[in-house]
């Protein structure tokens, strides 16, 4: 029963300021730091592509199932957010093990020759993110300090 | 207000920023980033910016307006993409955060807040009279938010980093940034009012707030903004068709509440009494999800089992928490002091005169009401009749809510109304029909009562309604308003089904039948 | 009769928290892990 209640002036004031506005929406990378390397930039696909992102993909599930190669890429370029944590997450659970003074994450190859309380010793596949490739390399010595 | 140049210290000023920002880029990611901020204090200190507050006022306004005015120029920049020139924005603006969060972090020794804080609410200060100058005189209808957001958005994130001394101020910031975006509330800024939505429901800021914020002291504060915003809405969504700009804006509004309803039920709960003054009555669905809340702790019965009995229900007795200060809106004293006196002696007559006189405050039809009042008058005569009745160790029923001071005046105010008055009443009544607590009990008791004991099927009618608005409507509704139609329409005693109104429309009729089939 | 509330991008029964990931009042879709900022270890913030 309270029936239509016309606008007053200032709220006529209001709308227009508003309205004026309205064409300059925030988007939500404006309340996200810069990335250096993938900024958000929301770009029309075609229809068929899948416009929502995957379910539970925000799960460490979903990291587990990625490829390590994938793992790294995710490490790597998106430094500082939730998706780099867990793709760090998914990569311990494969045994990588990230090395705090290169940067790199290593893997056994296979059982170290020397092992004590300071350091390891022996041969390691590490993943290269400047030649982006994982190496072999032997000999190699992993002091626990830089153990993260 | 302008800052007039004396001695070339604008041009200081504008040197040192560019040198900030050119800092922040190049050196500040690197290991040590705490060492190139100590040399630029330095500076700051050798050009005489920290020499006083009235230097540092001048310093952070002049910085800021750099901000703004690259913002404008690079928005204005035809060459580049939007996308890009907010980049290019954002390059200046992160790096003016960083030293201003930096500034904030440093200033006084690590254990003395108030130097923090006050430094904080000087730049926030600043910060707000020059977006509120540049969009009143500057740039009205072409204001543009975006740099005002990213300032207020980045400088919340960088002081709610991990950080010891941040942590000990974490109170206070989130207080500073509380009291910034109540200045800047819609009603003020409307250029600014999306961002400003985005701003106070930001992930990290509802995080702050209403998670880590101890024994929920900022919930108190967020009600605050939030009904800035409702204010600020409630005219626009008073009538049934929205423009578009304003659609955005209440759909917006749906998206935090349903964060809210999912994460932070009882925030709800303890508030609504507040939302729900200022959410326009015809604002149906926006209250029901206010309404909907219910503590996550609490298991609710399915509305439709057979026979359910409230009464017998482990929480029907205890009082929710109100967190509004409601009897303070039953205004002027005298009329409370009458009120209390009617209650306590069910006399005299002459009150409902007066209560009248007080609840209608126009005569401009669909605004006659003071509704604020209304709302007060019927949570504060029911909160009465509850403890009236318990007195008697008797719990609300229809009967032990009968013949009472309390529904003298609930009766009164159904009979005595007019269509409009009556409406809101029973609105009152109806947004008490929450979860199982006292006082949904107490006034679904009272609501059914009325029903059956009026001789008039008007207000039948528009009780019906009342309801049936609030259950036509998508989801989700209170638990204590599904009940509450589920007993009239099921109960013979009120014998729902003889009325005329209720075959009124094939459609009307067909809905009611499926709710009933519902039930049964 | 009011929104659809359940098409506005939230999803409404998850057992998590919905805040953390809230994309925002005006997106309809929660925020991806690589749009969430998280408190890495220092180690991992490489540039």
């Amino acid at each position: 029963p309270l029936g239509q209640l016309t606008l007053q002036k200032e709220h006529q004031i209001q709308f227009q300021l508003m309205e004026a506005t309205f064409y300059h929406m925030p988007q939500p990378c404006d309340s996200e730091r810069l990335r250096n390397y993938l900024q958000r930039q929301p770009v029309q696909t075609p229809p068929h592509y899948p416009q929502q992102q995957l379910p539970h993909s925000d799960t460490f599930e979903f990291f587990q199932r990625l490829s390590t190669e994938t793992l790294f890429f995710i490490f790597y370029y998106m430094e500082g957010t939730k998706a780099q944590y867990l793709a760090a997450k998914a990569l311990k659970k494969q045994s990588w093990r990230f090395h705090t003074k290169y940067m790199m994450w290593f893997q056994r190859h296979e059982e170290p020759k020397i092992i004590n309380e300071e350091y390891e010793q022996g041969t390691y596949i590490y993943f290269d993110y400047e030649k982006w490739g994982q190496r072999k390399k032997e000999g190699f010595t992993f002091e626990y300090k830089y153990l993260e | 207000t302008d800052v007039v140049d004396t001695d070339g210290f604008a041009e200081k000023t504008e040197h040192l920023f560019r040198h900030w920002v050119y800092t922040y880029h190049n050196e500040m990611n690197g290991r040590d980033p705490v060492k190139y901020f100590g040399s630029f204090v330095n500076r700051m200190n050798f050009l005489g910016v920290l020499k006083g507050d009235e230097q540092l006022t001048k310093f952070f306004t002049i910085a800021t307006k750099m901000c703004i005015e690259a913002s404008y120029r690079n928005l204005a920049d035809t060459t580049i993409t939007q996308a890009i020139a907010k980049t290019k924005t954002y390059h200046w603006i992160d790096a003016y955060v960083r030293l201003i969060a930096l500034l904030v972090r440093h200033s006084g020794d690590g254990s003395n807040s108030n130097t923090k804080l006050n430094l904080l609410n000087k730049v926030l200060g600043i910060v707000v009279g020059i977006l509120l100058q540049d969009q009143e005189q500057l740039h009205g209808a072409n204001f543009q938010q975006f740099g005002y957001q990213r300032i207020f958005i980045m400088l919340f994130l960088e002081l709610s980093a991990h950080d010891a001394i941040l942590e000990n101020i974490s109170v206070g910031v989130v207080t500073a940034f509380c009291h910034t975006y109540h200045m800047l509330r819609p009603a003020n800024a409307p250029g600014f009012c999306y961002a400003w939505l985005e701003l106070i429901s930001n992930r990290v800021f509802l995080g702050r707030i209403l998670a880590m914020i101890p024994q929920q002291k900022g919930w108190f504060m967020y009600s605050q903004l939030l009904i800035d915003l409702f204010k600020y809405l409630a005219p626009f969504l008073r009538n049934a068709e929205l423009a578009k700009p304003v659609t955005v804006l209440y759909k917006g509004t749906l998206r935090v509440l349903l964060v809210l309803l999912h994460d932070f039920p009882e925030f709800l709960c303890d508030y609504h009494f507040g939302f729900c003054d200022v959410i326009p009555p015809n604002c149906i669905q926006m209250r029901n999800l206010i309404l909907s809340a219910y503590p996550r702790n609490m298991r609710l019965p399915d509305p439709f089992t057979p026979n359910l009995k409230v009464s017998t229900l482990a929480d029907i007795t205890t009082p929710p928490r109100i967190c509004t200060n409601y009897t303070a809106a039953i205004q002027p004293a005298s009329f409370k002091k009458d009120l209390d006196s009617y209650l306590k002696q069910r006399a005299p007559v002459t009150f409902f005169a007066e209560l009248k006189r007080n609840l209608q405050i126009s005569n401009e039809p669909g605004s006659r009401y003071n509704i604020p009042l209304m709302n007060a008058l019927v949570l504060y005569v029911g909160t009465q009749a509850i403890a009236h009745i318990r007195l008697k160790n008797q719990v609300p029923s229809k009967q032990t809510v009968a013949s009472s001071a309390h529904m003298d005046i609930f009766q009164n105010l159904a009979v005595d109304s007019d269509n409009e008055g009556r409406y809101l009443f029973l609105n009152a009544i109806a947004n008490q029909l929450r979860y199982p607590n006292s006082h949904t009990h107490y006034f679904s008791c009272t609501l059914l009562y009325l029903f059956h004991e009026t001789n008039s099927e008007a207000i039948q009618e528009q009780i019906t309604r009342v309801l049936l608005e609030r259950l036509i409507v998508n989801r989700p509704h209170p638990w204590g308003l599904l009940i509450t139609f589920i007993e009239l329409i099921k109960n013979p005693e009120y014998e729902f089904w003889k009325h005329d109104f209720v075959h009124c429309a094939p459609e009307i009729e067909k809905l009611f039948e499926s709710v009933a089939r519902s039930c049964m | 009769m009011g929104q659809d509330l359940t098409a506005l991008g939230l999803n409404l029964n998850s057992s998590e928290n919905l805040y953390p990931s809230f994309g925002g009042p005006f997106a309809d879709a929660p925020a991806r892990p690589q749009d969430i900022d998280y408190n890495v270890p220092p180690e991992y913030v490489i540039n």
